[in-house]
C-alpha cells in the first residue's frame, strides 16, 4: 500500500554538511538523517538558479524542454503540459501537500505553485515571507537594514517568527492530520536557507566564531576563466551591507573580513536550517511514521561561498550546482525499527558533535532530474517512461534515469580505492 | 551499469563579458548558453551561441570552453580546455 513521502528541498545548500565531509558545521539532524540513508555525493543540479532548477526536477525534463531559464514563463502554457512529479503521485491515490518554498513563487508555476494539477489543498506559505526583504537587521549604529548578513533576534522579527519556523510548524501539524486520517501522503517541505538574505537567529553566531572561520581556498578570479563563464554576484551586491562597501564591478573583490562574515552567516544558517529539519524528523518519529515514510533531502542548487572569486548560484562551477541529495527508505537504506523505537530524535547542534556516517553511500555522478523517476521506483509506482527525442508533446515521461539500481550497486567503497575522500570522514 | 554516469548542466548569458544581468538574462536577452558534462573525472563546458526565439544553440558558434581535471584540480581553478584537444568530449557533449 505504498510509502508515504516527506520530500525536503532546501534552497541554496551546497553540501557543506558533516556527512558529506565538511569539517566546520555543525549538521547534527542532517547527519542523523545520512546515516539511515543512501547519500549521493555527486548529484548536480540542472541548472544553478531557483526556477528553472525547480520546475526541471519537478518535471523531470531538463531546462532544453521546458524553456525556463529565467522566472518568467509557466511550463504548461510555454513549452508543454508536462506532468509532475507530486502530480503523478496524487494521479495514484496520494494526498500531496506543499508547505513552504517547493515551486519557485510567481510566474514560474502560474502564482499557484501549480495547484490543484500538483497538489491536493492550496499550498502553504509562511506569513512572514513577505518580511524576507525587509529592512529587519539591525546594523552597528541600531539603525535596520536589508542587508545581506543578518542575524536577527527572533523575537523582534514580524509576528516574532522566521519562515522556515513556520513552515515547520506547518508540516508538523499536516503529518499529525495525514496520521489521524490514515492518509497516505506526498508532503514536501521546501525551506527558505540559507537562500539570501542570510537571515537567521542570532544564537547560532556563537556555533562558528569569526576568527575561526577562514577565507575560501581560491578565493581569486582564476586566471584562464572565459569571461562568459564567470558570475558578477549582481544580487548580493543590491543588499545594504554590500552596497555600503563601493567594491567594483564585476571582479570585487570584496573585502577579506566581509568575505568571512558571509561564509560565517552561511554555516550559522545551515545549522538553523539543520534545527528546523531535526523537529520535522522528531515530529515524523512522535506520530509513528518514520517506519512507514521514504525521505529524500535535497537542494534547488548550490551556492559559491567565494571560490572563483564569486558569491551566490549563478555559474556551472561545482560549488554552484552540486547539491546533497538522500534517500531515507524504510527497510531499505535501514532495517525497520521496532514500533515506538526513535530514529530521528532531535539533535541539538550547540551540544551535538559530528560522528554520523552515511548508511550507505554513492559517488556515482546523478542529477535532480533524476528525482522523479527514482522516487516512483521507490514508492513503487510505474516509473514513467524515457522520453523521446522531442516531447514538448508528452504529457508524462523523464528525461533522467532512476537511481535507485545504484542504491543496492556493491559501491566501490571510496577508501578502500584511493583513500579517504571527505564524505567518508564524517 | 556499464555506462559512465553523466551530469549535464546548462547556464545562460546575455553577453561574452559579465554585465548587470549576466546573473538572471530574462530568456528574450539570452545570447550565449554554457552546456556543461560532468563525469567523476573532469567538467567540460562549452559555451555557445544561442538563439531566444527558437531556444537553438549553435555548437558550431563556440564562445569559449572550460576542461577541468577532478584528480588534480578538484576546485575547478585551472581550465585547461585550449592547452588539450577535446573533440571526443565535443562529440560526447552532443
Amino acid at each position: 500500500d505504498g510509502m508515504n513521502i516527506l520530500f525536503i528541498v532546501v534552497d541554496d545548500l551546497r553540501p557543506v554538511l558533516g556527512c558529506y565531509g565538511d569539517k566546520t558545521v555543525k549538521s547534527p539532524n542532517i547527519d542523523q538523517l545520512a546515516s539511515q540513508s543512501m547519500v549521493f555525493s555527486n548529484a548536480y543540479a540542472q541548472q544553478a538558479v531557483c526556477a528553472p532548477s525547480r520546475v526541471s526536477f519537478l518535471t523531470g525534463r531538463r531546462p532544453d524542454t521546458t524553456r525556463l531559464y529565467d522566472f518568467y514563463s509557466y511550463w504548461r502554457v510555454h513549452a508543454g503540459n508536462y506532468s509532475t512529479m507530486p502530480q503523478y503521485f496524487k494521479e495514484n491515490g496520494y494526498m500531496t501537500l506543499s508547505v513552504g518554498k517547493v515551486f519557485h513563487p510567481g510566474v514560474s508555476s502560474n502564482y499557484s505553485d501549480d495547484f490543484p494539477y500538483s497538489w491536493s489543498i492550496p499550498p502553504f506559505h509562511p506569513s512572514t515571507e513577505k518580511y524576507e526583504n525587509d529592512k529587519t537587521c539591525r546594523g552597528k549604529d541600531g539603525k535596520l537594514y536589508a542587508n545581506l548578513v543578518c542575524p536577527v533576534d527572533v523575537t523582534e522579527m514580524p509576528s516574532g517568527t522566521l519562515p522556515d519556523m513556520q513552515s515547520t510548524e506547518e508540516a508538523i501539524r499536516l503529518l499529525n492530520v495525514m496520521k489521524t486520517k490514515k492518509q497516505k501522503f506526498f508532503l514536501a517541505v521546501g525551506y527558505h536557507k540559507p537562500h539570501i538574505p542570510l537571515r537567521y537567529p542570532q544564537e547560532f553566531l556563537k556555533l562558528y566564531p569569526l576568527e575561526n572561520i577562514t577565507l575560501a581556498p581560491d578565493p581569486w578570479v582564476p586566471e584562464k576563466l572565459p569571461s562568459v563563464a564567470y558570475n558578477p554576484w549582481t544580487d548580493i551586491r543590491q543588499r545594504d551591507d554590500v552596497k555600503a562597501l563601493n567594491v567594483s564591478f564585476p571582479y570585487g573583490p570584496l573585502p577579506d573580513d566581509f568575505q568571512r562574515q558571509i561564509r560565517q552567516s552561511y554555516y550559522a544558517a545551515v545549522s538553523y536550517l539543520d534545527t528546523q529539519v531535526g523537529l520535522l524528523l522528531n515530529a515524523l518519529d512522535d506520530v509513528g511514521l518514520s517506519n512507514s515514510t521514504i525521505v529524500v533531502f535535497t537542494a534547488d542548487h548550490g551556492w559559491s561561498l567565494g571560490e572563483h572569486g564569486e558569491w551566490a548560484k549563478y555559474s556551472n562551477f561545482d560549488v554552484a550546482t552540486r547539491v546533497p541529495l538522500m534517500f531515507y527508505v524504510p527497510g531499505l537504506t535501514t532495517s525497520s525499527v521496532s514500533e515506538g523505537e526513535k530514529i530521528f530524535p532531535y539533535l541539538d547542534p550547540f551540544s551535538h558533535g559530528l560522528g554520523l556516517v552515511p548508511q550507505g553511500q554513492s559517488n556515482k555522478v546523478v542529477e535532480l532530474v533524476s528525482l522523479f523517476p527514482t522516487l516512483a521506483e521507490l514508492a513503487g509506482l510505474r516509473v514513467p517512461p524515457a522520453c523521446p527525442e522531442s516531447s514538448f508533446h508528452v504529457a508524462l515521461c523523464t528525461e533522467g534515469a532512476s537511481i535507485v539500481r545504484y542504491f543496492n550497486a556493491s559501491e566501490e567503497k571510496v577508501e578502500e580505492k584511493n583513500g579517504c575522500d571527505d564524505t567518508c570522514r564524517c | 551499469f556499464n555506462e559512465e554516469p553523466v551530469a549535464f548542466s546548462q547556464y545562460p548569458r546575455p553577453a561574452d563579458a559579465p554585465q548587470w544581468n549576466s546573473d538572471k538574462p530574462k530568456l528574450k536577452d539570452i545570447r550565449i548558453m554554457g552546456y556543461s558534462m560532468r563525469t567523476i573525472d573532469y567538467r567540460y563546458t562549452l559555451w555557445v551561441g544561442f538563439n531566444p526565439n527558437n531556444f537553438s544553440a549553435d555548437f558550431e558558434d563556440v564562445h569559449a570552453g572550460e576542461l577541468y581535471m577532478m584528480e588534480t584540480d578538484p576546485n575547478q581553478d585551472y581550465n585547461i580546455y585550449n592547452n588539450t584537444s577535446h573533440g571526443s568530449l565535443l562529440k560526447k557533449i552532443l
